[in-house]
């Protein structure tokens, strides 16, 4: 059997755990500091009570992101795959065995920061949740097309600095998406200001009722 | 052969063409958007006549990075990878055959933005240059240790955003550098103000001059 169905056999497999608990898992992935981990501490406490979130972070090394997640309340798992620059399934069946998954509505994933590799590895996930930030500069669907390829949403985020960024053209970014991917949508958004994050949280809510 | 001593051997092969002719070989690696290309175009005109310049590009798509580099008058060569999150010694070794390694001082090979698997693939290059931008966060060292344990210098690019982004701590990051890296050179700069730039050049000139 070889290495990708393996995993895709893992991922189903997780994906069962998943469905038999009603859990809805959603796979985050962007460059290095898009602002992952920032979007979740914004949201992540006006979504409770009426949902329960946890997530599962991962970074070559550090628990750094996970404790960013716990000081809000919130179970957090962190991977450290050392070298290995995407999660993968077992990766992700391994940390649920520390999280309440009777207890989740939402689960996110936080894949490692890279553009390329994490849209290779399925990891049990229901959507692939892609970030742009502003500060990357526009032409990244472009370049990048596999993992925007792989998207059920693209947010662009980090819009406060785009007063800044005269460079950065939002047309240019949804052209190239429409390109790529065909019909995804696309929310612009930042996790500084809180500007459009009720739009992202609807999409969540409505993306679960659906779920179950 | 495994995969890697292939790579290794490779290198060293392309290493030849470069010592037969005089080429220092520069490895720019980062995440996407940190501004390679940028620097790039910003410091090409300077170098020259002094210094001749030649850029080897490497995305998984699109002539883009190549076509910007042209623009000033240098000659660039793109390499479109197609799925593949890094470069490898036998892509630049076929590109060489582009370029005109006779008339060239110092060869820029700009890397697939990623921070993981890049600083596993020796192209032959004599020098690794890790950029971080000032707008992913001071805790990518920490996260992203193996790519930074292999700079030889390590620029913290878009220090003119850093009225806007409060949060970033230079301090913080040259500590990681330090715990992570060891004696690595830092240097902060930016490409659209030219701040700090002749600093860089300077890094260049001497390290080609060391070379020869
Ligand atoms: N101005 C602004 N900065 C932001 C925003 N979101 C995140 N940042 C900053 O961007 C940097 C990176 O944010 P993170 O949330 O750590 O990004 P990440 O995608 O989780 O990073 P990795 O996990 O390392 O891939 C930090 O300095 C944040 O303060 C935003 O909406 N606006
Ligand atoms: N404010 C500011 N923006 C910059 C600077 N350098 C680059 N940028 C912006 O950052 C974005 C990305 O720049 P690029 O030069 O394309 O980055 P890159 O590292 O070559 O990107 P990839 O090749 O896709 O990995 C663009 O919008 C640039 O305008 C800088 O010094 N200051
Ligand atoms: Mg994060
Ligand atoms: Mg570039
Ligand atoms: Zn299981
Ligand atoms: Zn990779």
């Amino acid at each position: 059997e070889n290495l990708m169905a393996r995993n895709d056999r893992i991922a189903e497999h997780v994906r069962h755990h998943f469905d038999a608990h009603g859990v809805l898992a959603i796979n985050l992935m962007s460059s290095p500091g898009s602002g992952k981990t920032s979007l979740l501490e914004a949201i992540i406490q006006g979504l409770a009570p009426e949902i329960k979130v946890a997530v599962i972070e991962g970074d070559l090394e550090t628990e750094n992101d996970a404790a960013r997640i716990r000081r809000h309340g919130v179970p957090a798992v962190q991977i450290t795959t050392g070298v290995t620059c995407h999660l993968d399934a077992a990766m992700v069946h391994d940390a649920l065995d520390s999280l309440p998954i009777g207890d989740i509505d939402v689960l996110f994933i936080e894949n490692v920061g890279n553009l390329v590799c994490p849209a290779d590895f399925d990891l049990g996930q229901h959507a692939n949740v892609v970030l742009l930030s502003v500060t990357e500069g526009d032409d990244k669907p472009d370049k990048y097309p596999v993992i925007f390829r792989a998207a059920d949403m693209v947010l662009i985020t980090k819009t406060d600095l785009l007063p800044h960024i005269e460079e950065f053209d939002l047309a240019k970014v949804e052209q190239s998406l429409r390109r790529v991917g065909g019909d995804v949508p696309i929310l612009a958004l930042s996790a500084k200001t809180h500007a459009n994050l009720e739009a992202w949280c609807n999409w969540l809510r409505s993306r679960l009722a659906t779920h179950r």
